[in-house]
């Protein structure tokens, strides 16, 4: 889904909860996406955190910069957001 | 369901062999389109509390009350977790609805509907509103599995193929089986298509769909007395009345238009030489014949299955559509009634539906998926007071007739549900294993790829036969990082995806986990080979047993197949033992795989692998 200002809906995979007592997902996310994204334009960009049962994130981003947040230690895929059905 | 559940086995009440207190703490996550609270399947008559391991909410919506059979439920777009189409409120009815006397569809189906573990508890989550979206599906699974469901269903899929580190249902599997949670997916009705198949990973249980020993048939009667069967499912009853039948190239909008009117494109047809007859079609649109105010529709459908209609339908095979259309050509006046669908026993039963996925698997080719069949045809289960089952009529149902891989599959969850309520300790992978070994065997029906392995996996679920396998194929969290790191995913991948300290010195061939199934992509067809797999199996059967191996060939196969040792003493539970299978040949059919049937069996427990060999 394209936003018009050619950000796509993605997301980052990031595999397994760490296991430090202390860790917290969402900021981590919200760090991750600052470092890329620039805290002004931060607005709308993340969409869904995971941090129950493993790590990652939904965010709009812009084609470069998945390639930025594809590059980052700690991520283990990027994908656009894609549709499914019922069978 | 009402019938499905006989026809495997698992009887109703006393007839099945429970564990009733362990059943009562199992939960059901449904990964699916919502559900309906008020549906008597969930109803929560002689339940207790929810077991004290739940960790999840009744997150519904506003107006959606949880109650003690349904203690969960989340939505994760706008509105509520209630289900709109029914397929949500029909997939987890067949896995775990109560035992519903008196249910049937307009009369149809009757009988006691029921899931394969009416005791245990369901955790509703609502991935789907019209789309299922990936974001919305990892929700769910992080959801879910946090919440301390036992196993998950989820009847969604893709018609594309991903890496498995960018398919949601793969990733959401995953750390399920990280957690103890078997996760199983329908296999998708994109067949017969050839690799179709787009759930693939090892770690997931994947559900191909077949027919059962009920099938809906409908009857059409001519103006002459004749009787053709078709198939549809039709709650409508003409009550025998005769009306005119207008074949589609008589009733064109235009000479020009005469061919595309016989096979009823709306735009070629003229509705008012439609309207008050029975409309007849070489192609299967009856929702041409309703737009046009047709009575009805006669149509030509060879197809092994099809859905609810608007209107009094028929699907004739082909024969019986060109005697239907002689009948026709002949009459003066030519006239029919279509009849009210009535259920036969179906003796060629189970036998795979055309539209289930087929592998081969594309991104583990050394993996066979399907893994597993199970019904997925006109299966009788609850609905939404939501859903409209006709076109725009109003009608709401309690129950629905349903067909797809997204009814086969919650049929094997149910069934591993009830293998946990006798082995809560087993691991996702032993469970797995005990369904796919102790399946029927299934045969290839045709000559072509679509027809085998490819189509039915391992064969079609025994839940009784599940729950005692005598020996499983285990496979640890840590096999299958060894399994990634096999598969090229770098050590850093890896340890990122499992949480733990991964070095990937230790790499396994996907062809040798230690999988329930057998099977090899070889590079050509027309060349020597010789591929090995390497097992270990788990006694789960009793002490101080003695597994001889069998080896049964498929018709035609052309393979040498040694299994080393030969036999297995098992001397306590949970003994494993290691094994080796060595397959050779040469010169394998380029458009078929050959394949052969693995049993060890103590004279008690017959426990069935098939092993796969295809190129190309």
């Amino acid at each position: 889904t394209h936003d018009g200002q050619d950000k796509q809906e993605y997301i980052v995979y990031m595999g397994s909860l760490p296991s430090q007592a202390d860790y917290a997902p969402m900021s981590h996310h919200m760090s991750i996406l600052q470092e890329i994204v620039g805290e002004s334009l931060m607005e709308g960009r993340l969409l869904r955190s995971y941090k129950r049962s493993f790590n990652g994130f939904a965010a709009r981003l812009t084609d470069s910069e998945r390639e930025q947040v594809a590059g980052m230690e700690g991520v283990v895929s990027v994908f656009p957001n894609k549709k499914l059905k019922l069978q | 369901t009402t019938a499905s559940w006989d026809f495997m086995g698992l009887k109703e009440g006393k007839g099945t062999k429970r564990n009733p207190s362990v059943e009562s703490e199992t939960i059901i996550g449904v990964l699916d389109g919502g559900i309906w609270p008020e549906s008597e399947s969930f109803s929560d008559k002689g339940f207790g509390p929810p077991p004290k391991k739940w960790k999840g909410a009744c997150a519904g919506g506003e107006n959606f009350t949880c109650n003690n059979k349904l203690i969960g439920a989340r939505h994760y777009s706008p509105g509520d977790a209630r289900d709109s189409s029914g397929h949500g409120t029909h997939t987890a009815s067949i896995a775990a609805g109560n035992a519903v006397p008196n249910a049937s569809f307009f009369g149809l189906g009757y009988g006691t509907m029921r899931g394969a573990v009416p005791a245990s508890r369901i955790a509703a989550y609502r991935v789907c509103a019209g789309e299922c979206r990936d974001d919305i599906l990892l929700s769910a699974f992080d959801d879910a599995i946090a919440d301390g469901v036992d196993i998950i269903t989820i009847s969604v899929g893709s018609i594309d193929v991903y890496p498995l580190e960018e398919d949601p249902i793969a990733i959401g599997a995953f750390h399920a089986m990280s957690k103890g949670i078997l996760t199983v997916n329908a296999a998708g009705n994109t067949g017969p298509n050839i690799a179709s198949v787009t759930s693939l990973a090892p770690w997931m249980l994947t559900v191909a769909a077949s027919t059962t020993n009920r099938v809906f048939v409908t009857k059409v009667v001519l103006g002459d007395g004749k009787t053709l069967v078709g198939r549809s499912v039709n709650v409508f009853d003409l009550k025998g009345k005769k009306f005119p039948l207008v074949y589609g190239k008589s009733a064109a909008s235009s000479a020009s238009n005469a061919t595309c009117a016989e096979d009823c494109m709306p735009d070629c047809l003229d509705a008012s030489l439609v309207k008050g007859k029975i409309l007849v079609c070489n192609i299967s649109f009856p929702y041409v014949a309703y737009t046009k105010g047709a009575v009805g529709a006669i149509v030509k459908d060879g197809s092994d299955w099809a859905q609810m209609e608007g209107l009094p339908v028929s699907g004739l095979e082909e024969d019986d559509f060109e005697s239907f259309l002689s009948y026709i050509n002949s009459a003066k006046s030519p006239e029919a009634s279509v009849l009210k669908s009535e259920t036969i026993y179906n003796q060629t039963a189970p036998k795979v539906l055309s539209f289930s996925s087929r592998g081969p698997n594309i991104i583990v080719p050394d993996i066979l998926k399907p893994d597993i069949t199970a019904p997925g045809l006109e299966i009788v289960a609850a609905n939404s007071l939501k859903a409209l089952p006709f076109y725009d009529d109003t009608t709401h149902v309690k129950y629905s007739v349903e067909s797809g891989t997204s009814m086969s599959c919650p049929h094997v969850a149910g069934v591993a549900a009830y293998v946990k309520t006798f082995h809560p300790e087993w691991s996702p992978s032993m469970i797995k294993s005990a369904i796919m070994t102790t399946a029927w065997s299934m045969n290839a029906t045709q000559t072509d790829y679509a027809s085998t392995e490819f189509a039915y996996g391992s064969g079609h679920v025994d839940p009784i036969a599940a729950s005692n396998p005598g020996l499983v194929y285990d496979i640890t969290k840590a096999d299958y990082m060894a399994f990634l790191c096999g598969m090229n995913y770098n050590a850093t991948t890896v340890k990122l995806i499992s949480g733990e300290a991964v070095t990937c010195t230790e790499k396994i061939l996907p062809r040798d986990l230690n999988y329930p199934s057998m099977s090899a992509k070889l590079s050509g067809s027309n060349v020597s080979f010789t591929v090995t797999f390497k097992r270990t199996v788990t006694n789960v059967g009793g002490s101080n047993s003695t597994y001889k191996s069998k080896v049964v060939l498929t018709h035609g196969a052309k393979l040498n197949v040694m299994v080393s040792p030969r036999v297995l003493y098992m001397k306590s539970m949970n003994e494993k033992q290691s094994f080796t299978v060595t397959v050779s040949g040469r010169g394998l059919d380029p458009k078929m795989p050959s394949s052969a049937s693995l049993i060890w069996s103590d004279g008690t427990h017959n426990v069935r692998s098939p092993i796969v060999i295809y190129a190309g």
